[in-house]
């Protein structure tokens, strides 16, 4: 792994007291197959090698550590800053229900993830309306529907013959008149590039006025990471991030890739096929499984 | 590559970003980049332009494969089974290709193996219908070996020409859902013993470096017979692919160009390296 290969080749810099920009030129290389390798995309990678350089440079060789640990330590608590601060908390409305949107590309997770996170604020006491405003893709609406019905939720009664914007308006109505406190909308998978569908969600925003806009991602992405998820921040000014299928052994760089670039936090991952499979995320953990 | 006719650092280093750009991965990158700067160095090669020829001559020579599709006339009911991890397209895919063996004059059968994920069942239903064929669908928590081997009984009962098979989305680190695909094709090979003719590996252009460990297991757990990249009509290339041809030797039988019934491509080498410079 990353950490015993470099620790092989910083062991020639014990004797030389000092990080200088030739003894870890090797390491960056070392560090930069790694971040590739986990799917960091190349240029974030790039950017990230450099700040870790900066970092790295000019610091003593500390007696407890070897270099290699050292070198090691910067890489890991670089990385960790790099990913935020952990955030699992939903800015609330200040008065009427939260609203949630839900977005992102086809097969992300989004459906399963709004049945996660409805199950999630349930047992911390909100009361949850499920709103499915896919009326696209086959079996959609009964997908969710389904999903809120094992939960013992509430699900409102979308057809696909409507607009995703109107459901969502009238969801919003619903919840209000049932004092539901926490609105979440799934949205249909849809391409960063698909104008018409890009402004839909635009118009949903306007029209709906969340206080939280997630956008999920597959955390087996890999370099488009940045395209799609700059696309949709710059359309929507996202609030946070859901990274799913973390229960498989991607290493997850598009979640750095990601953060890079869209500043914003990650606020949830998801583990696994069950509605219990949602997590609050920990930046030091995955900042390990990206470095590998 | 900013207009420069010479090679020298700067351009095999644009170079190496597209590469990497397109998911190629850094050691696929790094020996294709090997192969043409060796070609620099004896000066075979001299503008950045036939730098760039060769480049996508490597890539169609490890992509281009001679493998035939089985076909209904070979084998019949020709018995065809999706897999892959979740989300990926699997069952859209079988939608797209139904149809198409439908316009080709084809009587389908399709098996609703996913008895898993909510709604997986009324998701093919509805596929089945805009496909205009049959269907076998039971109800979720079902044993979906017991669906495999009611839809092989059923079209070779009932002379149908192809039965295309769907399943479950598993990751490919869980060993009990990858043991479940390994039975499936045991319960099909009790019908057909040769079957089934094509399991498909479908994949998400999208998907980064871990593409390759889901080919690994797949192909370990089900004997992969060839792939499927869905997606490719937004802005991933897809270029983990030729890492896992290379490796593998498994063809890529098609490509998926959207979430339209007719958005399915037959594969073709040379079109998916243009793009992936593109
Ligand atoms: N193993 C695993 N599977 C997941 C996870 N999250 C979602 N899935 C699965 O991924 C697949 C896709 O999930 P969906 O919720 O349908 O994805 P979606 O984003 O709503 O898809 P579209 O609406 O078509 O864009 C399903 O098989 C889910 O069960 C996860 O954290 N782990
Ligand atoms: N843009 C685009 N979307 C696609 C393509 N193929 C499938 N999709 C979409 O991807 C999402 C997931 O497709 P599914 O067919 O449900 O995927 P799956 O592999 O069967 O998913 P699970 O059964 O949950 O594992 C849906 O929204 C599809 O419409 C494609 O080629 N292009
Ligand atoms: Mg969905
Ligand atoms: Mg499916």
């Amino acid at each position: 792994n990353l950490s015993q290969k470099l620790t092989t080749t910083l062991r020639k810099v014990r004797g030389q007291g000092r990080l200088t920009e030739t003894n870890i030129d090797e390491s960056l290389k070392e560090v930069k197959m790694a971040l590739l390798e986990a799917d960091v995309n190349f240029r974030v990678a790039k950017a990230f090698l450099r700040s870790v350089k900066s970092r790295a440079i000019g610091e003593e060789v500390q007696g407890s550590l070897t270099p290699g640990q050292q070198f090691i330590k910067i890489v890991n608590d670089e990385l960790t800053n790099m990913m935020g601060a952990s955030n699992e908390s939903l800015a609330r409305s200040e008065n009427g229900p939260t609203v949630v949107m839900v977005v992102g590309l086809q097969g992300a997770g989004k459906t399963s993830s709004v049945g996660k996170l409805a199950n999630y604020h349930a047992q911390k006491g909100f009361s949850p309306y499920l709103v499915p405003a896919d009326v696209y893709r086959p079996a959609a609406i009964d997908q969710l529907r389904i999903l809120a019905d094992s939960l013992h939720l509430p699900c409102h009664p979308s057809t696909k013959d409507q607009n995703p914007v109107e459901i969502a308006l009238a969801a919003l109505e619903s919840a209000k008149i049932n004092n539901l406190d926490l609105v979440l909308i799934d949205t249909a998978g849809r391409l960063h590039i698909d104008s018409q569908l890009m402004d839909e969600l635009h118009q949903m925003r306007q029209l709906v006025n969340p206080q939280e806009i997630l956008f999920v991602a597959d955390a087996m992405t890999g370099q488009d990471a940045v395209n799609m998820a700059k696309s949709f921040n710059d359309e929507l000014d996202l609030t946070g991030i859901l990274l799913t299928k973390m229960d498989g052994d991607a290493r997850g760089g598009a979640a750095l890739s990601i953060r890079a670039v869209t500043q914003k936090p990650i606020k949830f991952i998801a583990v696994g096929e069950k509605l219990e499979n949602l997590e609050a995320f920990h930046p030091e953990r995955i900042a390990s499984r990206i470095l590998g | 590559l900013l207009g420069k006719k010479e090679i020298d650092e700067e351009v095999l280093e644009g170079l190496e970003e597209a590469l990497l750009g397109a998911d190629i991965g850094p050691e696929t990158t790094e020996q294709i980049l090997e192969v043409v700067t060796s070609r620099v160095e004896r000066q075979e090669l001299r503008d950045v332009n036939a730098l760039r020829e060769v480049i996508k001559e490597e890539i169609v020579r490890i992509l281009h494969k001679e493998v035939p599709i089985p076909t209904v006339v070979d084998r019949k009911p020709l018995v065809l089974m999706f897999v892959g991890v979740n989300g990926v397209g699997k069952t859209t895919t079988i939608g797209k290709i139904a149809a198409q063996y439908r316009r080709d004059g084809h009587r389908v059968l399709m098996g609703a193996g996913d008895t898993f994920r909510a709604a997986a069942i009324e998701q093919l239903t509805e596929w089945s219908c805009r496909a205009e064929c049959d269907i076998i669908a039971k109800s979720q928590g079902v044993d979906p070996s017991s669906v495999m081997y009611e839809a092989v009984e059923k079209a070779v009962r009932e002379e149908y020409d192809v039965v295309i098979c769907d399943t479950a989305g598993r990751l490919h680190t869980k060993k009990n859902l990858m043991e479940e695909l390994r039975k499936m094709v045991r319960v099909i090979r009790k019908i057909i013993p040769d079957a089934p003719h094509e399991v498909l590996l479908v994949l998400d252009a999208t998907t980064g470096q871990n593409a390759i460990f889901q080919a690994r297991e797949f192909r370990e757990a089900a004997d992969l017979t060839g792939i499927v990249m869905t997606k490719l009509d937004g802005t991933a290339k897809g270029g983990v692919i030729i890492g896992i041809v290379n490796e593998f030797d498994i063809p890529v039988r098609y490509i998926g160009v959207g979430e339209g019934i007719e958005d399915l491509r037959p594969y073709d080498a040379k079109q998916f390296t243009d793009s992936l410079f593109s």
